[in-house]
């Protein structure tokens, strides 16, 4: 099977 | 204040018509530089990007930066009621809780106000970093349209891969397969039919195809559309308004469990 990340995960919070 | 026309009031109905099933709330974030917008999607796994330059409008003034809070689905509806010729100017007091939409026909004989109630909008705001990217792909908005519409008639996830001559979209569903190759072609007698290819490494990344299909809704505002990809980053799909800006979306891709 095949995950979704959130995209949070690569751009961090500014 | 903040006070901004711009004479092809089609533009905005177009970028809201493209965002609004995505992002059902938004913070519109207005400075000297210009207006911009950026939303995650309600799953965050996506997310959106506007940048409206101040110089993209025939009068722009931002005394002071104001973030405006704004559900999409009401704003879609007061723009619904400009007309596509129409310049629209929108207006805000500092610290108001409303903006003012003013539509004006191009013979200026029918000119109309819309107040939208402004919100407070809880919003992240996360930075995008400024990156290189392996591949960056240029291809027709249309062609990019038609691609993702009907792969996603087979299969939900898309494994797009580029390498120097082609871009190749491929997926699997119950019934069958499919693959789409878009070769190189930078085409100089009809410009707005050409694919151009820049890679620096060949990449092949997967993604859901409800997202790149929900992207593709702001194709009527270019003809092209830029596709950046880079191994397990997330792609950017990004439209280049002429003059004024640019809408770019970023999906996060699917991992192998």
């Amino acid at each position: 099977g095949s995950g979704q990340r959130s995209i949070a995960a690569f751009f961090g919070s500014k | 204040m903040f006070e901004a026309r711009l004479q092809q009031g089609a533009l905005l109905k177009k970028v809201v018509e493209a965002i609004k099933d995505l992002i059902e709330d938004a913070n519109f974030d207005c400075n000297n530089s210009g207006f911009s917008l950026q939303a995650m999607d309600s799953s965050h796994v996506s997310l959106v990007a506007l940048s409206l330059r101040a110089d993209g409008f025939e009068h722009y003034r931002c005394d002071r930066n104001v973030s405006m809070g704004m559900k999409l689905a009401n704003l879609s509806k007061i723009l619904k009621c400009a007309g596509n010729d129409d310049a629209i100017t929108m207006k805000s007091e500092d610290n108001g809780d409303t903006i003012t939409f003013m539509f004006e026909s191009q013979n200026q004989e029918r000119l109309s106000e819309f107040d939208l109630k402004l919100m407070d909008i809880d919003s992240e705001h996360l930075g995008i970093p400024e990156a290189e990217y392996d591949a960056t792909v240029k291809l027709p908005s249309s062609e990019f349209q038609r691609i993702v519409k009907d792969l996603a008639s087979i299969g939900d996830t898309v494994e797009i891969s580029v390498t120097k001559d082609a871009v190749k979209f491929g997926t699997n569903g119950d019934i069958g397969s499919a693959n789409v190759m878009c070769r190189q072609n930078k085409s100089v007698d009809k410009p707005e039919e050409s694919t151009e290819i820049d890679i620096t490494e060949p990449v092949a990344l997967t993604f859901a195809l409800r997202y790149l299909n929900s992207f593709a809704k702001a194709t009527p505002l270019s003809s092209h559309v830029v596709l950046k990809l880079s191994k397990d980053l997330p792609i950017v799909v990004e439209y280049h308004i002429e003059n004024v800006g640019r809408l770019s979306f970023f999906l996060a891709p699917k991992v192998e469990e």
